[in-house]
Formats: C-alpha cells, sequence, structure tokens
C-alpha cells in the first residue's frame, strides 16, 4: 500500500491475543 | 481547574516478556490458591493492558487461557513439570481474569476471578472417537467406584488409614464396561487393618496427602478393582495465609462435597516430594 501525502502512517498495533502455548480449547 | 489528563492505560503485546512475567506469576498465585481439582498451566494470553498508578507502581489487567494439567493441587510436583491433558482425555480449558500491581519491578497479584470448562464432547469425538467423556462426579457409578477403589486401597496398606479428599476426575467407559476415576485421600489417625469405624479417624495435623486413579470393571457379575495411589510427603503444620486477592474458580463438572475438608496445600515446597506409588 502507498501512503498518500500528508497521511499518517498507522501505528503498528500490540499483537494480542498472544501465542498458543499446547492447543485451542 | 487545571487540567488533569486522562488516564490511559499502556497496549503491550501478549507475547511481550513483560506481559509473559505477570502472566507466569498470575497462574502460579491461580495453582497456589486451589482448593479443589488440578493445577493449571498458561496456555495463552488473550488480552493485557498496563495502566499507571499512583503515586508510583502499574497494575497489569490480563485476560488469560489456561489448561488442566494431570497434576492434582495437592501433589507438591511444581506445574512445570506437570503433563497437560490432552484433548483425548478431555481436556479443562480455565478463562481467568487477573489484575497485578508490578512496584520495584515485582509483581503481586490483586484480583483473580477464573472460569473452568471441559472442551466441547464433539472436539474430543473430532480427535478420539471412542473415548470416553468426563462424567459428573457425583453419578452413583462414579462414587461407587471410589468407594471399591478407597476400600481395596485400604486393605492393601499396612499404614494409616486413608479417608477420601474429593473425587477429581470420573469417566464411564462402555467397553469392557468400566469406571475410571481419579481422587484424592489423606492419612488419618487410624491404621488401616484395625478400623472398624472409619467416622471415628481424624486427619493427621500435619497433613499427609495422596492421588489415586483407579478403574473399577465388570467382568460377568464381578468386579475388579485396579487402584494406583501416590502418597506425598507430610505438610508441615503451618497457619493458612490470609487471602490478598479474591480467586474464584468455577467448574462446569458437577461438584462432589467432599466428605471431609480439605486445607489448602501449605506454602507450595519448591521441589517434588512425591512417596510412592503404594498399591
Amino acid at each position: 500500500p502507498v501512503a498518500k501525502p500528508g497521511m499518517v502512517a498507522a501505528a503498528v498495533l500490540p499483537s494480542c491475543p498472544g501465542r498458543i502455548r499446547y492447543f485451542k480449547v | 481547574a487545571a487540567h488533569v489528563p486522562e488516564m490511559t492505560y499502556r497496549q503491550l503485546s501478549c507475547d511481550d516478556l513483560e506481559t509473559q512475567q505477570a502472566a507466569q506469576v498470575a497462574v502460579d498465585y491461580i495453582n497456589s490458591h486451589l482448593l479443589h481439582g488440578y493445577k493449571h498451566t498458561l496456555n495463552q494470553i488473550d488480552q493485557v493492558k498496563v495502566w499507571p498508578r499512583r503515586p508510583f507502581g502499574e497494575v497489569f489487567e490480563l485476560e488469560i487461557d489456561t489448561l488442566e494439567t494431570t497434576c492434582h493441587v495437592l501433589d507438591p510436583t511444581p506445574v512445570a513439570n506437570c503433563t497437560v491433558r490432552q484433548l483425548a482425555e478431555h481436556a479443562v480449558e480455565g478463562d481467568c481474569d487477573v489484575r497485578l500491581l508490578r512496584q520495584d519491578g515485582q509483581f503481586s497479584v490483586t484480583f483473580a476471578k477464573c472460569d473452568s470448562s471441559p472442551d466441547s464432547a464433539e472436539d474430543v469425538r473430532k480427535v478420539c472417537p471412542d473415548c470416553p467423556l468426563l462424567a459428573p462426579l457425583n453419578d452413583s457409578r462414579v462414587v461407587h467406584a471410589v468407594e471399591a477403589a478407597l476400600a481395596a486401597f485400604n486393605a492393601q496398606n499396612n499404614g494409616s488409614y486413608f479417608q477420601l479428599v474429593e473425587i477429581s476426575r470420573a469417566q464411564l467407559v462402555p467397553l469392557p464396561v468400566s469406571t475410571r476415576v481419579e481422587f484424592a485421600v489423606a492419612a488419618t489417625d487410624c491404621v488401616a487393618i484395625q478400623v472398624t469405624d472409619a467416622a471415628k479417624c481424624n486427619m493427621l495435623p500435619e497433613k499427609q496427602y495422596g492421588f489415586c486413579k483407579a478403574t473399577v470393571t465388570e467382568n460377568l457379575g464381578q468386579e475388579e478393582v485396579a487402584v494406583t495411589c501416590t502418597v506425598f510427603q507430610r505438610q508441615p503444620v503451618v497457619p493458612q495465609p490470609q487471602p490478598d486477592g479474591l480467586v474464584s474458580i468455577a467448574s462446569t463438572s458437577a461438584p462432589v462435597d467432599p466428605p471431609a475438608s480439605a486445607s489448602p496445600p501449605a506454602s507450595p515446597p519448591a521441589a517434588p516430594m512425591v512417596v510412592g506409588p503404594m498399591v
């Protein structure tokens, strides 16, 4: 994607939920 | 009036080291305050918010998913050494909301609330079509199997008479027709081979717990009992710590009133101190 001039680039949001350690129930 | 900036939380990644440290403290706290069932281990961090706290410190608000292990809460084995209950055995999940205060780099839990629920029958069937599902703990066949198994254990036991603390897990197996049970026991002041009235036996002040797995099979009208119990090292008499937060673990499995009051484990030992299995 190309940002237009003057457009604020979207901040990278923290990733949640986190990794699954075993398996999903 | 002076402008007071609105309090906002700091967002962290759920897999951030800080978040994981907080989650681990939360799981250790939950396990040390569980009175029934099995220890849980961290499976996934769902959400984290970090709030500033006046005059100093931070409050971590966490939503975490846990999984039941095979270690009973009275088992002194550290949870890191416990095996996670597999899907085919009918896994149980915990869903917890926890708040922790971090001051001087140290976490302390101020609130914890968990709900536990077994995996759905459909999910178990997907991985193992013939595996038995969890049965209600107050099912008459379950209660009978536990009584038969405990009687068999005490009959073979030269030492203390062990009484039931709680039934923790049960499955009804269709073929061969049998009942699989797991239950916690505690040593009493009676000698097993001399007991005539078990109601007169009292748990030892220095608690000695055990954990039993048994299968009671019907075979041509006869009953076959196979029981294995692991007896843990005695727990010293210590004053019960006052709760510094709230822990509430609700299970959707049918609860069973324990015939004897089960004290929470005293301060968890750092190393496993397992004696047994005995029979």
